[in-house]
């Protein structure tokens, strides 16, 4: 099991830094185990570098650099272990356009091996949805689910099912 | 496509009977601030098995049933059935479709069943043994959890990497 | 000093309930004293009811009722006793557009008593500032001001300084 | 108008001295993720006396000094200075405008200034005693720090009426 282990965490750590250059545009992603010689006990470390910047632990990175690095970490891990779902809850909330761009990148590409859910108030994430689904409170306290298909209603805007 | 339907009955803002119907690649859930967004996360959560009210979002467990509005009565049961699509053999059933269904009363009893068939909370546990299926910070980011994948204690980490070996 | 705490808690109580009415477009904000035997260290328990919900601790508020919720007590309080200055962080990361608006509504209202500086990312928060300030990192790692004032310059619209 | 400017130089990213010019009304504060716009939140708590380096997410308080880049050697002092107007008398000062500045070196040493004048932290938490300006959850509303201000434990909350009265 050590081996095993070993081998997934070397092939996440590779991972890592690979998406977070993606998400980044640059930079580095890095994972060190705080006490390499007790493997399978051992905390593991995530370090960031965004471009140009110095390498430093994730607790000096700002709102939407943690999101970001959040992000890599988990699309690092579905490398090796895809889930067959992922349900992501406003995860966009502190991404700018920019950022919010590279990662609907990724995620449309591992939206091939995964099926994805998410929630967002981002107009702009809306648009790489292949489905919409719609809960309302028309009657208040009271959810309602609403199904606009985007498949079904080529004519309605992602955007104007979101007003 | 591996989650088809989610259909809740009495669970939270859930009074009345409401299925979504999910597709493959990517499908965007909208809606304003409180509609119940999140509640159907917590839903897919609980029929998963999920024990802890806390990650619920709930006090106790029987918080998860419909308290009632100014103008509808609390209910006594709630209900959630999700239907998984089985037909690459992902879990440990000879079938191409499972249906679980959770169910619970307010004197805190939680009931389970596989395709009807009522089972015990461990049979589930077996079904999704190992799969991460439902896990926290593996196959769910919760709203403003970030720091779950990301977490200060580092044994917290050790999950992700253990999942995937 | 009793006298004083209960007299200002009893005002903020009942501004907390015109300006959650305000901010949800209905329902009630509501304060309780936990211990009210002792006021100076009882703790204060916060309940809220969105527009035709339960009355229900904050605790099972979804995110975003959760933060219009905070920014009810704050104005409760500001009509109290009106900080000089305040600054709000990405305050508006869980609102929906309309909860913008409500929000967006109060804060010129009180832009009048207080100076407020925002940060966020919402184009639409933006449009209600009368003042633009953009800070940048063109060489990487080193962070640099740049002031585009609105009333400086009326032809660049708010949305523009953003991308 | 309150708060009329704020230096920055040497403090976290702000390696090169940088001045911002606030206005009365609304002021936005714009730019990309993490260009440093929390960073002058930081500068602003730090300079009105910000003892705990936690709240300034740093890990201690030296964290706040530039600590260099790919291209860019660290420094060894951060100094931040904030311009206040006091034309409507809030503070306890015969002036109408009160500049104040904090330097910190690498040995972690603090020097505090009022208009020019060094003094200590205990005069600055004079100038500020029972305004609640620079408090966490009255006048600055940190980051994803919502709960601070609805936080559980009750014997928080009462800050806010305390400050108030
Ligand atoms: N047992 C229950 N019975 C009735 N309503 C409930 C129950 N539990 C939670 N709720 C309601 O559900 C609402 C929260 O829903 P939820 O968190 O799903 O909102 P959301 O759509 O995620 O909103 P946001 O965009 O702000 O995150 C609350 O207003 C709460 O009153
Ligand atoms: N002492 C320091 N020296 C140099 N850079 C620092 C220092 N401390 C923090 N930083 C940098 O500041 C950046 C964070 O800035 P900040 O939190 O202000 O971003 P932000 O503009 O608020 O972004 P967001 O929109 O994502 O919240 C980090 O990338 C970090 O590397
Ligand atoms: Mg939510
Ligand atoms: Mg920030």
């Amino acid at each position: 099991s050590e081996e095993l282990f070993t081998a997934s965490y070397n092939q996440i750590k590779m991972n890592f830094h690979t998406m977070f250059r993606r998400l980044f545009g640059g930079g580095r992603g890095e994972l060190r185990l705080m006490d390499p010689k007790n493997v399978l006990t051992s905390g593991i470390d995530i370090l960031a570098q965004p471009p140009g910047k110095k390498l430093e632990r994730i607790s000096l990175l700002s709102g939407g650099e943690r999101s970001l690095t959040a992000v890599a970490l988990l699309f690092a891990t579905y490398m090796v272990k895809p889930s067959p779902f992922c349900i992501l809850d406003e995860i966009d909330a502190a991404l700018d356009d920019a950022n919010v761009g590279r990662f609907l990148g990724l995620l449309e590409e591992f939206s091939r091996d995964s099926q994805f859910i998410i929630i967002t108030h981002n107009k702009k994430t809306v648009i790489g949805a292949s489905a919409l689904l719609g809960v309302t409170m028309e009657e208040p306290g009271i959810s309602k689910v609403v199904t606009y298909r985007l498949s079904d209603a080529p004519s309605m805007p992602a955007s104007a099912a979101l007003s | 496509v591996f989650l088809k339907s989610v259909e809740l009955f009495g669970f939270k803002s859930f009074a009345d009977k409401s299925k979504l119907m999910f597709s493959g690649g990517i499908s965007a859930l909208l809606g304003p601030n409180g509609c119940g967004k999140s509640n159907i996360v917590d839903s897919i959560k609980w029929v998963l098995g999920e024990q802890s009210s806390k990650t619920l979002r709930a006090g106790k467990m029987e918080d998860v049933i419909f308290n009632g509005t100014e103008m509808r009565k609390q209910l006594n049961i709630a209900e959630v059935s999700l239907v998984i699509s089985n037909e690459e053999g992902y879990l440990p059933m000879d079938v191409s479709e499972i249906a679980l269904k959770r169910r619970v009363y307010r004197s805190g009893e939680s009931e389970y069943y596989i395709n009807n068939v009522p089972v015990k909370l461990k049979d589930i546990r077996e079904l999704f043994f190992d799969t991460g299926i439902g896990k926290s910070a593996y196959s769910i980011l919760e709203q403003g959890k970030i720091d779950q994948i990301l977490s200060h204690r580092p044994e917290d980490r050790r999950y992700i990497f253990e999942e995937a070996a």
